[in-house]
């Protein structure tokens, strides 16, 4: 799902 | 953005501030390894390349900024300042880090979400970040006695990706489909090297000493 492509993460 | 990340990221913002707080106040990357830090440059680099092209907050980029820049300057500080470069000790600081580069290169070429090269390079950088500690815990166990900011540079370094798990944990009860085994596997193996020095850490914090 997209929420996992964006890289919100550090 | 729950609370177990922003203290992970908190912590990792106040670990290289201790480390930069050491090395330009006191000039000195006594009991320091230049090829950690060399290895986490090599990690925010391959990590935020997508800095310019996704943005995701403005706390984010500023974050990524951060990591970025003092992870460079450490390095430059250790490398070219006359002063610092002085009091770094090259003949303990030998841990063949290169040899840690290429399995992980290999390893992200192997194992991914994704096969495009944003994305192998992401998880080049979380295999690399995982084991970038190594030369440093080499470094602490042959120089034996460590000064308390280098001690507590290593302390909030372990720790931050030990609060990225709790984090972890609870976006995966919170958001459906929030699953990523790499970064989970990678971020568990890297807090779980720290396992020795914490316990180490906390018996020398108990006893009121420095850490040994």
């Amino acid at each position: 799902d997209d929420a996992s492509d964006t890289k919100d993460e550090l | 953005m729950n609370i177990f990340r922003l203290a992970g990221d908190m912590t990792h913002l106040a670990s290289v501030l201790v480390l930069l707080l050491k090395i330009h106040t006191i000039k000195s990357c006594a009991g320091v390894s230049l090829r950690t830090q060399e290895l986490y440059a090599i990690v925010f680099a391959t990590r935020y390349l997508d800095i310019f092209t996704s943005f995701v907050s403005v706390y984010n980029t500023f974050m990524k900024l951060v990591f970025l820049g003092s992870s460079f300057s450490i390095v430059w500080y250790m490398r070219y300042h006359k002063a610092v470069h002085r009091t770094y000790d090259r003949e303990q600081d030998t841990f063949r880090h290169w040899f840690l580069v290429l399995p992980c290169l290999v390893l992200a070429l192997l194992i991914h979400e994704k096969f495009t090269f944003l994305e192998v390079l992401w998880t080049f950088s979380l295999y690399l970040e995982a084991v970038a500690i190594l030369p440093q815990l080499v470094l602490l166990q042959r120089t034996r006695n460590i000064d308390n900011l280098t001690g507590q540079y290593i302390f909030l370094l372990g720790g931050y990706r030990g609060l990225y798990i709790l984090n972890w944990i609870y976006r995966y009860f919170t958001e459906p489909h929030f699953v990523h085994w790499i970064t989970w596997i990678a971020g568990l193996v890297q807090t779980l090297l720290y396992a020795d020095f914490f316990y180490y850490y906390f018996l020398r914090f108990i006893g009121g000493r420095g850490v040994e």
